[in-house]
């Protein structure tokens, strides 16, 4: 990942983990 | 990551909800009662009160008791994966519950609390726990994000 792009951060990379794991569609529990 | 590091992090994951004793030490998590506890939050239609009623409170010193409420925590899992999910988790070497009950084996107990977290960031209230997770430290977010990525490497719809 290139630096200064979003995401390329420690931080950038957690939250797009997190915020694609909140848009992927699941079960409906 | 060590399997101590791992527990240690979903430790600090597990104490983010609101159980009857929140535990302070990863030896408390070998009874499955807190695990239990936590299902019953995360699923409540599906781990409901007869479910969590033979989950046995008063555990003491019995590694019996321990892995009969352990193998139930486990075996609850795995349905709700099958039944609720409509996924199955395959390749993922499921956790030795003798292991944990007998001898606190961080190992076992790691992927047994992996698959806890499995069942909170697929729910039907997801945004709720991923947004906890989203707030904590970030390297207990890292440990949180690599056993996710882990399992869900082993999902198969």
């Amino acid at each position: 990942m290139e630096p200064g792009k979003p995401g390329a951060t420690n931080e950038g990379v957690l939250a797009n983990f997190f915020n694609s794991l909140l848009s992927k569609k699941t079960g409906t529990g | 990551m060590t399997n101590h590091e791992l527990c240690e992090s979903l430790l600090t994951w597990v104490q983010t909800f609101n159980l009857d004793n929140s535990p302070e030490t990863v030896a408390e998590l070998t009874d499955g009662v807190a695990l239990s506890q936590i299902l019953c939050q995360i699923a409540p239609t599906f781990f409901n009160t007869g479910w969590y009623s033979r989950i046995r409170r008063e555990v003491g010193d019995s590694w019996r008791i321990r892995v009969s409420n352990l193998k139930k925590v486990l075996e609850g899992i795995l349905d709700f994966y099958n039944d609720v999910l409509g996924q199955q988790i395959r390749d993922f070497k499921l956790p030795d519950v003798s292991k944990i009950a007998e001898r606190h084996d961080l190992e076992e107990l790691g992927r047994l609390l992996q698959l806890v977290l499995g069942c909170a960031v697929n729910c039907e209230h997801k945004e709720e726990y991923i947004n906890v997770i989203m707030g904590m430290e970030e390297s207990v977010q890292h440990a949180v994000m690599n056993a996710i990525q882990e399992l869900m490497s082993k999902e198969m719809p």
